[in-house]
């Protein structure tokens, strides 16, 4: 995260981290039930085998075991089938754990969005994540709050790009808080009434972070895959037990 | 290759035969960086003049966002055609041999465009040293100009009327990119080959349509899309199956959208919440003959919700003015089924003429712990 500061611990009890050996972290998650998982597709690009993957909770320093963390195998990767690489388009992936994880305050899910709940442009959010800080990779969980921007403002940033209806877009004109490599498949939340936070994007892709031409970031928008999101899991859970 | 075996880069290919040296392993292949689709040849070979290795490497290369930017300057008619000679270089398929640009071309296009660049502060590519080109006609090496029916536009361009190449993404922006303002017209759907949501006037594709995806808020893509017979239910991917197999706890679709929605809880005007499964295009109640509780706990779960069941037994069914149950066959096997739909049958006497009301709360999510107060 560029321009974020450390979070507290326990502050994102949904944050998780996709780790795959010898590198450790690759990408952010985000807890959504007890035994699923929300990232993007594209960290899964060379990696398709479950089997390589571990999906670790409650922690805050990368670097630390804490004695709130869980770690878990990954049992299934779904990939959303119109998942497009060379656009990086529908960058959505959903991961069913090998088992539950215990719900602590350290470890609990986000809320989904239904489809009709949207994100308005000028909306502030947060976007947390273990990536790069421009000058650095940290060790400690970074957060940092970004504003909603619309879509067609958004497209004005990146002329080679086409932003669908499948990405939502969020920072500063001036592009100080970002997100950055490491992050990607973390969440941007937003805080509805009654002080639930619910997931409406997830780190996908943007310009080069630490580069001087900076624009915001782009993120698969929540919303449009609910419907997606909540029938896999209803076809993992029942359908294919 | 040296030896018989070739290295990785080439795989198993013919075209390395014992005589050949490790600089022929690369073998061409055919475009397919999007940028440069509409070229007057169709294969290349890497590494390409800038260093790249592949065509994944050129296509998020940061000259591939230059080019198109600059050539929307208008500094060279033809410094699209000699981006691509660079970032995908041709490749003669018969002969393996690649094909590089003339001199020519790289000293025009650099001479026109660089002091665009330097306006804005950025550089020309470094390593397009135009004297690595060979001139035209210069002994036996053949060498890419631009002829008469070169694209100056990639296909990622739209071309104004008057002949400038704007990026696609400024179509239709509801900007003038163009000087002719040209960019701006026939903006409608169809005119770009696209179909129109009736109601959000949102442009897709065609192919779309139909597809089992919902693209258009109302999901009107995705309707009329099957053609079923009077006994046939559609699929989500717009199969066709009878409708006796729809929640019956088999799979009957291709997409298993049959035993989608199977359970639900439905509201009567005393606010009982009925437990209602639909089957064979009919809703049924729920016997309460032989429940259990950790049947209303599936229940909740299908519905994606959570949280402790309340369950009800609501009696003088026959009272409620709804003819159609389902029931726990008595002699039902104790394996755990994974729907409760699946363990319902029609057509038993409801011996208790009571049904199953329920009551599931959302899964709790969302909420942070609150801050630690600490003194300081």
């Amino acid at each position: 995260i560029l321009g974020g500061r450390t979070s507290r611990p326990g502050r994102w009890p949904w944050q998780c981290s996709l780790q795959s050996e010898p590198s450790g972290h690759i990408c952010g998650c985000v807890l959504i039930g007890k035994k699923w998982v929300l990232t993007v597709a594209h960290c899964f690009e060379g990696r398709e085998n479950p089997a390589v993957w571990e999906v670790v909770f409650g922690i805050n320093n990368l670097d630390h075991p804490s004695v709130f963390m869980q770690t878990r195998m990954v049992k299934t990767i779904i990939l959303h089938p119109r998942y497009n690489r060379a656009v990086v388009d529908y960058d959505i992936s959903i991961v069913e754990l090998n088992e539950d994880i215990n719900e602590t305050s350290y470890v609990r899910p986000v809320c989904l969005p239904s489809r009709e709940q949207l994100v308005e442009p000028d909306t502030y959010c947060y976007i947390t994540g273990w990536g790069h800080m421009g000058n650095k990779m940290p060790f400690k969980l970074q957060e940092g709050e970004v504003r909603i921007i619309s879509l067609e403002q958004c497209q004005s940033y990146f002329d080679m790009k086409t932003i669908t209806t499948r990405m939502l877009c969020a920072g500063y004109e001036s592009g100080t808080v970002d997100s950055c490599m490491g992050d990607s498949g973390g969440p941007l939340v937003c805080e509805q009434p009654a002080g639930r936070w619910t997931l409406f994007g997830l780190t996908s892709w943007g310009s080069v972070c630490f580069s001087k031409v900076l624009g915001p970031g782009v993120y698969s928008n929540v919303s449009h895959f609910t419907e997606w999101i909540e029938r896999q899991i209803y076809i993992h859970t029942f359908l294919l037990g | 290759c040296t030896s018989t075996s070739c290295p990785d880069s080439c795989g198993n290919s013919s075209l390395c035969n014992v005589n050949s040296s490790r600089v022929n392993c690369s073998q061409c292949e055919p475009i397919t960086l999007e940028l440069c689709m509409n070229l007057p040849y169709n294969y290349t070979n890497f590494p390409n003049y800038l260093g790249h290795r592949t065509q994944k490497e050129a296509s998020i290369s940061w000259e591939s966002s230059l080019f198109p930017a600059l050539v929307q300057t208008n500094c060279y008619k033809y410094l699209m055609f000699f981006a691509c000679t660079i970032l995908v270089p041709k490749c003669n398929p018969q002969t393996n041999q690649r094909i590089p640009p003339c001199r020519a071309l790289c000293e025009q296009s650099k001479e026109r465009c660089e002091s665009v660049l330097g306006i804005v502060g950025l550089q020309w590519p470094e390593d397009t040293d135009c004297t690595q080109f060979p001139e035209e006609n210069s002994g036996n090496q053949t060498c890419l100009t631009p002829d008469e029916d070169v694209e100056e536009c990639s296909p990622s361009h739209f071309k104004c009327r008057s002949g400038r190449c704007v990026l696609s993404s400024r179509r239709c922006d509801g900007q003038a990119d163009c000087e002719d303002d040209s960019d701006e017209e026939n903006c409608g759907c169809k005119e770009r080959g696209l179909w129109e949501c009736p109601s959000s006037k949102l442009c897709i594709k065609y192919t779309m349509i139909c597809d089992g995806f919902p693209d258009c808020p109302d999901k009107v893509d995705e309707k009329n899309c099957s053609f079923c017979k009077k006994d046939e239910l559609a699929c989500a991917n717009h199969d066709c199956v009878p409708h006796k197999g729809w929640c019956d706890g088999q799979i009957d679709c291709a997409d298993k959208s049959d035993e989608w929605n199977c359970v639900t809880v439905s509201k009567n005007m005393s606010s009982l919440m009925f437990l209602t499964v639909h089957r064979s295009a009919t809703t049924y109640h729920v016997c309460a003959d032989g429940w259990e509780e950790n049947l209303s706990h599936l229940a909740c779960r299908q519905m994606g919700l959570g949280g402790p069941p309340v369950t009800e037994i609501v009696p003088d069914y026959k009272q409620l003015h709804h003819e159609n149950w389902l029931n726990l066959p008595s002699e039902r096997e104790s394996k755990n089924a994974s729907t409760v739909h699946s363990l319902l049958v029609a057509g038993l006497p409801c011996r208790s003429n009571s049904v199953i009301s329920l009551l599931c709360t959302k899964e709790d999510c969302g909420r942070r712990p609150a801050a630690r107060m600490s003194k300081r």
